[in-house]
């Protein structure tokens, strides 16, 4: 399984499991 | 033979499972990035719509100084009407004052 | 004892992976509905846009209106001007005729 991941957007740490951002909701995947 | 068996629908279960989830994700970003086309295109929508107040604005004062124009002008056509009369009665007074 | 424990960890992998899926596929449901939104709040926008020609034809039309209606009140202004001399040449005339 994947590592926690920080979001590309707004750098906020997420859970492994989480597909979008818990701050702003962006996909793990997205660009900036 | 069938825990083999089992073992093997398991993994290609979860590769299948993980295949879902990598194909789920990248169409979330597409979806993220139509998002954030969408948003573009209002922020710029939304700065063409604040000139709508101005233009009404600017309608309303053109109106405003026309009439105040066309109310002066009317008034004018009156003054101009009364002297015309005015210069008829005086040329008559003339005219009986010189054969006179 | 170790077969058992990877056969656990890959128990709990699968339900991981499955959650994420869900998580997904509910991502996705939530994120076409921000999108079905947007375009929404595009079209009516776009019909607010649509009145910005008008507005701006509207404010042309007034204020070509209110230039003819200033360069009438103009023409009329000397047109009273002339007349106002015209009256003034003729009171001094018929005062000279009365006096003689």
């Amino acid at each position: 399984s994947r590592g926690r991941w920080s979001c590309q957007a707004c750098t906020f740490e997420n859970e492994s499991a989480a597909v979008l951002c818990s701050v702003c909701e962006r996909p793990r995947l997205a660009g900036k | 033979e069938s825990k083999k068996r089992n073992r093997g629908m398991d993994r290609e279960q979860f590769e299948d499972l993980k295949q879902q989830l990598q194909q789920a994700e990248e169409a979330l970003v597409s979806k993220q990035e139509y998002i954030d086309k969408l948003k573009e295109e209002a922020e710029q929508s939304k700065m063409v719509l604040e000139e709508i107040p101005v233009l009404k604005a600017q309608a309303e004062i053109f109106k405003a100084d026309f009439l105040a124009e066309r109310q002066a002008r009317e008034n004018l056509h009156e003054q101009k009407e009364r002297l015309q009369e005015q210069l008829q009665q005086l040329r008559a007074e003339l005219d009986g004052a010189s054969r006179f």
